[in-house]
């Protein structure tokens, strides 16, 4: 599920 | 972190920096959108509400930081500091009109239905409209000063590097998130025509005029 990745860009 | 994002940050940082300067050693903010430096300011305020709960690196916090301050320093300096230079008669674009139906769409069409993530999505798609003011301002002014040319270029570039970095990172890593991708496409769009224009002309030395 999206949310389970980082939001690690800016 | 790949190159294509780095140089995307840092051309974004150098258009935040370029805007800022213009309007701090020129004493003026013409022909600057102040609605478009208010939705930048909001996009990064509602993009950045994790900065002190989610870290992921000194880069990324410093950079989210920076933005952050940056963006609200220009809006002090257009709004208060020098608000006599500030060209409300050409910057009258309804920003409501972005706003809303922009905020509409983030309940509509995101990742995940919580509060964090559905202010993500709307900073996400505000951003892709957030210059529409500005556009708009020197479509009516006919004309735009070089530096602030050269702002729209580097701010248009960082989210066209941001397309390849997400070409990039699908191809190496398998990494897509649609919704920023979209956003993306359409906020690079809209910088076509001005691109072609500061190509045709800024880089051969004329003033930025839009044909009448």
């Amino acid at each position: 599920h999206n949310n389970e990745i980082i939001k690690d860009e800016l | 972190m790949n190159i294509f994002r780095l140089l995307g940050d840092l051309s974004h940082l150098l258009a935040i920096i370029i805007l800022l300067l213009k309007i701090w050693r020129t004493r003026s903010c013409a022909g600057v959108s102040g609605k478009s430096q208010i939705l930048f300011a909001l996009v990064f305020t509602t993009r950045y509400l994790d900065l002190f709960t989610n870290f992921i690196s000194m880069y990324n916090s410093a950079m989210k930081l920076i933005y952050l301050v940056c963006s609200y320093a220009t809006v002090f300096l257009m709004y208060f500091k020098f608000k006599a230079t500030y060209d409300s008669n050409h910057d009258t674009f309804r920003m409501e009109f972005l706003v809303v139906p922009v905020g509409g769409l983030a309940f509509l069409v995101n990742h995940d239905f919580t509060p964090l993530e559905i202010l993500w999505t709307f900073s996400i798609y505000l951003e892709a409209v957030a210059i529409l003011p500005q556009l708009f301002m020197i479509s009516k002014t006919g004309e735009a000063e070089t530096i602030t040319s050269h702002y729209l270029f580097a701010l248009g570039s960082y989210r066209a590097l941001y397309i390849v970095n997400w070409v990039f990172r699908f191809y190496t890593e398998g990494f897509f998130d649609l919704i920023a991708i979209v956003a993306g496409c359409v906020q690079t769009i809209l910088y076509c025509d001005f691109f072609y224009l500061y190509i045709t002309k800024v880089l051969k030395g004329k003033q930025l005029t839009l044909p009448a």
